[in-house]
């Protein structure tokens, strides 16, 4: 599961 | 970072260059949807809202800010400064059937139901179809300028580029996102039909006109 605290993507 | 996720946002950003020099400089955006550029000043608001909370790096914050900037600026000129040149005529996509469908679905389908989470999510959706206006404005008139025809094809390659991004960090990284995928799968499939005439007729010197 993606850490939904950090997105680095744009 | 990968090469596919930096010629991503180089390519996002070389859109969003070429859209703002083109209207600056003809000072007119005729054959420009507005209702698309309302929707993607929504996707970047709703989308970068972690700009206030989390730091990640220098870059994505550089970024983030650009893309809420342009955004908002575009809107600007095209419904204040050149209020005049803009083809509402043509324009008639009607935003709310994206807008809703686009929060329902965020609602429904998400990582976490916090507001944040969710209006990233709507942000992610919503994205993923903003075009339709824009290419509807096309379709309509029946044409696009080949400027016009730079930036969608700069603003299409971007999400297409994203899905080799995705493709190598699963690989590399064992890291995907479902919803992120999916919908740049959608994003990028919709802009096929116009990559296909960018590249017979646009390339070749030719308007991009569509066949009667």
């Amino acid at each position: 599961k993606p850490d939904v605290q950090s997105k680095d993507e744009l | 970072m990968n090469v596919f996720r930096l010629l991503g946002d180089l390519s996002h950003l070389l859109a969003i260059i070429v859209l703002l020099l083109k209207i600056w400089k003809t000072r007119s955006c005729a054959g420009i949807s507005g209702k698309s550029q309302i929707l993607f000043a929504i996707v970047y608001i709703t989308r970068y809202l972690d700009l206030i909370t989390t730091y990640i790096s220098a870059y994505n914050m550089f970024m983030k800010i650009i893309f809420i900037a342009t955004s908002i600026a575009i809107v600007y000129l095209m419904y204040v400064k050149f209020k005049a040149t803009y083809d509402h005529n043509h324009d008639t996509f009607r935003i709310e059937f994206l807008l809703l469908p686009t929060l329902v679905l965020a609602l429904l389908i998400n990582h976490e139901f916090t507001i944040v989470e969710i209006l990233w999510t709507f942000s992610i959706y919503l994205e993923s179809v903003a075009i339709l206006p824009q290419l509807f404005l096309v379709s309509k008139t029946g044409e696009a300028e080949s400027i016009t025809s730079h930036y969608l094809f700069a603003l299409g390659s971007y999400r297409g580029l994203y899905l080799l991004n995705w493709i190598y960090r699963y690989y590399g990284e064992n890291y995907y996102d479902l919803i992120v995928i999916v919908a740049g799968i959608v994003q990028t499939v919709l802009y096929c039909d116009f990559f296909y005439l960018y590249i017979t007729k646009v390339l070749k010197g030719k308007k991009l006109q569509l066949p009667a």
